[in-house]
């Protein structure tokens, strides 16, 4: 089953959905351009 | 544990924060490798300035209270880093 109940909240909120999204795209840009 | 020309006192919040947040972006840790990376670029100035003291004390206020927004305070702080880099581009004036 998946333990992602108790830990999954932060994806609930939206504003920290986006912001954990920009990040991660933000690093990933910055990754590739080294 | 570098903390350049930090103020002890940013230094330690600064810790704090990144502290409280590791626990809470383990399925990312490149998140706070990212954030550590924004502070070693950011103006020396700027890090020991009562500006970056108090944002450090918001956010980590803020995460505090509300741990299911913890990547937007560390975008916000890594955007903040990212406006006072001290490898900041020069407007190109025509």
């Amino acid at each position: 089953a998946p333990a992602e109940d108790d830990d999954g909240d932060d994806d609930d909120d939206p504003e920290n959905r986006i912001a954990k999204k920009m990040l991660l795209e933000e690093i990933k840009a910055n990754l590739s351009s080294d | 544990r570098k903390a350049g020309s930090m103020s002890t006192d940013n230094a330690k919040l600064f810790e704090e924060f990144v502290d409280y947040c590791t626990s809470l972006t383990q399925e990312h840790p490149e998140v706070i490798t990212f954030l550590r990376g924004r502070l070693s670029k950011a103006s020396p100035t700027f890090l020991s300035s009562v500006e970056f003291h108090n944002i450090l004390s918001r956010c980590l206020t803020r995460v505090q209270k509300k741990r299911t927004k913890v990547y937007v305070y560390i975008n916000e702080l890594c955007t903040v880093l990212k406006a006072n880099s001290s490898k900041r581009k020069i407007n190109l004036s025509p």
